[in-house]
């Protein structure tokens, strides 16, 4: 599945 | 990694150092509400759990990410012991009394409902979100109550602001550019966040137009 965009962010 | 994420992230880095400089340089926290300064340490606390699980140097982002996680969770640790500790003294306690459980409870009850998988992990993540998006809240109530706005203090809100606003932007230009799952969650909240400090200058400014003390509705 993709991958949450938010989780890379701080 | 954008210019807009960068940037968003720079502010919250000036914004800190601003608010250290502030507190070192007055030996004073009057004026800094320590409610809000202990919701953004749960903030940090909760959202970066997985510091415990990823590598560092796995890739460059999760290099720069780990380095801005301990950044913010040091510096947010730091900003309580002098407020609670060296300079005790000088906090406003009388004025600094929004009620914070009730904004835990709230996102603690937020996340239970509205998360993206049923893990611990997710939900305190998503726990994180919802609470930051109102940690501002006891440090406005904080200047309502007094009517002072040092310029100081109110740097260190306009950065906190421009930071959440960025972020906007980084949303936007990562929704075009990548085809990864939406977050809606972070985008929905943040959003609500940014609105806030949007109300906040709004007042600010009319405030500074008639010289009348900041009056929040």
């Amino acid at each position: 599945p993709p991958e949450d965009t938010a989780k890379d962010e701080l | 990694m954008n210019i807009f994420r960068l940037g968003g992230d720079m502010l919250h880095v000036v914004s800190i150092f601003l608010l250290l400089l502030k507190i070192q340089t007055s030996h004073s926290c009057a004026g800094l509400s320590l409610k809000t300064q202990i919701l953004y340490m749960v903030v940090f606390s909760t959202r970066y759990l997985d510091l415990f699980f990823t590598k560092p140097w796995h890739s460059a982002l999760t290099f720069y990410n780990t380095i801005m996680k301990i950044l913010f969770l040091s510096s947010s640790a730091y900003t309580i012991y002098l407020m609670q500790k060296r300079y005790k003294h000088t906090y406003d306690k009388v004025h600094d009394t929004f009620r914070i459980q009730y904004l835990i409870a709230a996102a603690a009850v937020l996340a239970l409902i509205f998360h993206l998988r049923l893990t611990v992990f997710e939900i305190l993540w998503a726990f994180s979100v919802f609470l930051e998006s109102v940690a501002i809240l006891p440090q406005l109530f904080l200047l309502q109550e007094t009517g002072e706005v040092e310029n100081i203090t109110s740097h260190y809100i306009f950065c906190l602001g421009g930071y959440r606003t960025l972020y906007i932007f980084n949303w936007v230009w990562r929704y075009f550019t990548e085809h990864r799952r939406n977050q809606w969650l972070a985008w929905g909240c943040g959003t609500v966040q940014t609105l806030i400090y949007a109300d906040f200058f709004y007042y600010y400014i009319l405030s500074r137009k008639q010289g009348k003390k900041l009056r929040l509705p």
